[in-house]
């Protein structure tokens, strides 16, 4: 529809220019609360050396997440959707002109706080991630397929809350599975620091493959 | 727009037929993993004996909730949305043809895992029931102020876990009152119970006062 059509235009400028001033960047898509904005915050303390990271956060209202990543870095922006349900590719477009790309490896694009609807709009991104967490629920790959077909990686996050959940590992990585075999799976928690290693040596990969 | 306009008018037939039976109707709108279904097995086995209760559950796919709530009731129907981020008049007129509301005292409608989408689309109910919980963290009503306007009432599920998480409570509770003075808050959790008297007697009055 005519909607997708335009937005897909502006995301492939948005690849261009990204592509022009090297960097790589990521849309990452996750329920509200999932833990998207601590897992930005560790993630800038542990590549903060290796990697220039900035960020681009959307959300209908406040400047929260900004205001808490912006302890980490310079180069953050929130944008405010609205009465909207995801980000589009001309609000990130709005975005990027407003950080210094020239001095950025990595774009990281937290969306609107939405498992669905995230999942259909390009924003210009190398690659969409998909975050689960363990206090939903082990049904959600099965719920959300379109997000596991997106996705170049998916994640599942608050694995430390594991022994307080009843969240069966072994059927969300078979529901993962079968939606999407072979898909990349990282099991983390932005509290303990468990996987965030495995979780930066892909972004640093990414970045190296795609520069 | 056409296709809200199209959807408010089925959405009055909707809410016509219900009045028609005698049947009370809520909207329940959560995240996903917020505990919408968990909340609504607790409360079919609460209820069971002073209301007749039926459900229709929305996913875009799977049948596990339905599949949870037959445990329960018989009065329970599945639609699956399919690429959709929330039920529509349309969808929800066609589930109710399959439940013999002539039983029924109150509905319960679980909507689509979405906190957004979900506020802008009347289906007929009575009331919108907006649900958060203790682990999607404390700044979801300021993040969330559509669905705080929209709903009859507000619920915080998981309150069992917070003695693990972050949350800050009083501000959750201020955030709330700052957007929508004086609105219902139930504060409960699904897993121990503790509310749940409550949240029934808020739907017991609901039914009396609009049978
Ligand atoms: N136990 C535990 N809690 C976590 C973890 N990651 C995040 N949290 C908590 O989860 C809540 C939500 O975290 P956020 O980082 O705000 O989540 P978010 O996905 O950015 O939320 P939105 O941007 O609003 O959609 C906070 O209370 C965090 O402390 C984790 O790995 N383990
Ligand atoms: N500790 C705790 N866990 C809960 C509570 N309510 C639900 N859960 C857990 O949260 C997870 C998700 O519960 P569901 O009932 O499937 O959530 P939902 O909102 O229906 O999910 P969707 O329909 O997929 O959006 C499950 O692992 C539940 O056991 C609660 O009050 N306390
Ligand atoms: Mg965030
Ligand atoms: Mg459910
Ligand atoms: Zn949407
Ligand atoms: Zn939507």
């Amino acid at each position: 529809e005519n909607v997708l059509k335009l937005n897909d235009e502006v995301a492939q400028q948005n690849r261009h220019q990204l592509r022009e001033a090297g960097v790589t960047c990521i849309n990452l898509i996750g329920s509200p609360g999932s833990g998207k904005t601590a897992l930005l915050e560790r993630t800038l303390e542990m590549l903060g050396s290796d990697l220039a990271v900035g960020v681009l956060a959307g959300d209908m209202a406040t400047t929260r997440d900004a205001n808490r990543l912006a302890a980490f870095t310079p180069h953050v922006v929130q944008i405010n959707v609205g009465k909207s349900c995801h980000l589009d590719a001309n609000q990130v477009r709005q975005g990027m002109n407003s950080l210094d790309l020239t001095a950025l490896d990595l774009l990281i694009i937290e969306n609107v706080g939405n498992l669905i609807c995230p999942v259909g709009f390009d924003l210009g991104q190398d690659v969409k991630v998909g975050m689960f967490s363990a206090t939903e629920g082990d049904d959600k790959p099965a719920k959300h397929p379109y997000l596991v077909l997106e996705a170049g990686l998916l994640l599942l996050n608050k694995i430390d809350l594991l022994p307080h959940v009843p969240f069966d590992v072994t059927r969300f990585r078979e529901d993962v599975g079968s939606i999407r075999e072979g898909i990349p799976l990282i099991e983390l928690s932005a509290v303990t620091g468990d996987g965030l290693d495995v979780w930066c040596t892909w972004l640093r990969r990414l970045c190296n493959e795609r520069p």
